[in-house]
C-alpha cells in the first residue's frame, strides 16, 4: 500500500511539475 | 578536450597544472579519478631541469569539502632529467575544511630537493558523491516538498543526444529514485549524496526529441547547485 502511494506521489510531483 | 571516460565515474581531461618554468623545471600535469569508493589524484612528474629531482612531498591548503592526501606522494627513485613518472595520489574527505572560492579549488604544495612549488587547480564536484547515495522514496518526496522554492535552481544542458542518460548519471553516482514521462518529457527524479554527508536532489526533463535537457537542483546548500550542473553537463557530454 505504501509503495502505491509513493507511486502516485511521484505521479502527481511530474504531473504538477509538468504543467504548474 | 579528451575522453576521460572510463567504465565508472566520470574523470576530467588531464591538464597541466604547473609549468616547467614557474617551478624550476618541474612539471605537474594531472587529473582526478574516484574509483572503488576512493578519490585519487592521478599526477604526472616531469623533470626538465639538467640535473636529478628528489624528496618529492605534498600538503594541500584547506578546501570547501576537506580533501587531503590520504598518503605520501609515493616518488620511489629520484627522478633523471627528461623522466616522467605517474602517481596516484589517494584522498580522504576528513581533512581540514575552509571555503574556498570557487567551491571546487585546490590549493597544492608540492616540494623536491631543490624548492617548493604552489599551484591551484579545480575538481569535478562528482569525485564527491558517494556509492549510497540513493535516497529512498519516501524520504525523497518529503525532502522535495520541504526544501523551499528559493532553493531550487535551474539550468539548462544543451546538445544531448543520449538514449541512457540514468544509465550514464548513475556510473557517476547520480542515482534515479524514480521516473515518470508526462506528454512525452521524461521527468527523472534523482539524488546525490556528498562526502559531507549534503544531499543533492534534482529532476531532469528530457522531452522526446529537443537535445536541450532541464535540470532543476533542490539542496540545503544551494551554493553546490551550480556545480552540480557542471557535473552533468561533463557527465552527459563525455
Amino acid at each position: 500500500e505504501l509503495e502505491d502511494g509513493l507511486d502516485e506521489a511521484f505521479s502527481r510531483l511530474a504531473e504538477c511539475r509538468a504543467n504548474p | 578536450g579528451g575522453v576521460g571516460m572510463t567504465s565508472g565515474s566520470y574523470s576530467p581531461p588531464r591538464v597541466v597544472w604547473l609549468q616547467a618554468m614557474k617551478a624550476k623545471g618541474l612539471e605537474i600535469s594531472g587529473t582526478f579519478a574516484r574509483r572503488g569508493g576512493v578519490i585519487q589524484m592521478d599526477v604526472s612528474l616531469t623533470n626538465k631541469a639538467m640535473s636529478v629531482m628528489s624528496d618529492f612531498a605534498v600538503q594541500f591548503n584547506k578546501n570547501s569539502f576537506g580533501m587531503a592526501p590520504a598518503g605520501p606522494l609515493q616518488v620511489l627513485t629520484p627522478l633523471g632529467p627528461n623522466q616522467t613518472v605517474e602517481v596516484s595520489l589517494p584522498l580522504s574527505s576528513t581533512g581540514p575544511v575552509m571555503k574556498m572560492e570557487p567551491l571546487n579549488n585546490l590549493q597544492v604544495a608540492v616540494k623536491n630537493n631543490i624548492d617548493v612549488f604552489y599551484f591551484s587547480c579545480q575538481y569535478p564536484i562528482s569525485l564527491l558523491f558517494v556509492e549510497d547515495g540513493k535516497m529512498d522514496r519516501q524520504v525523497f518526496l518529503a525532502t522535495w516538498k520541504d526544501i523551499p522554492s528559493d532553493n531550487e535552481a535551474q539550468f539548462q544542458i544543451k546538445d544531448c543526444h543520449l538514449n541512457a542518460a540514468s544509465n550514464k548519471l548513475q556510473g557517476s553516482n547520480i542515482f534515479t529514485v524514480a521516473k515518470r514521462t508526462v506528454e512525452a518529457q521524461d521527468m527523472l527524479y534523482q539524488s546525490i549524496k556528498l562526502t559531507n554527508g549534503i544531499w543533492v536532489l534534482a529532476e531532469l526533463r528530457i522531452q522526446t526529441g529537443n537535445p536541450n535537457y532541464t535540470l532543476s537542483v533542490k539542496c540545503r546548500a544551494p551554493e553546490v547547485s551550480q556545480y552540480v550542473s557542471q557535473c552533468y553537463e561533463l557527465i552527459l557530454k563525455n
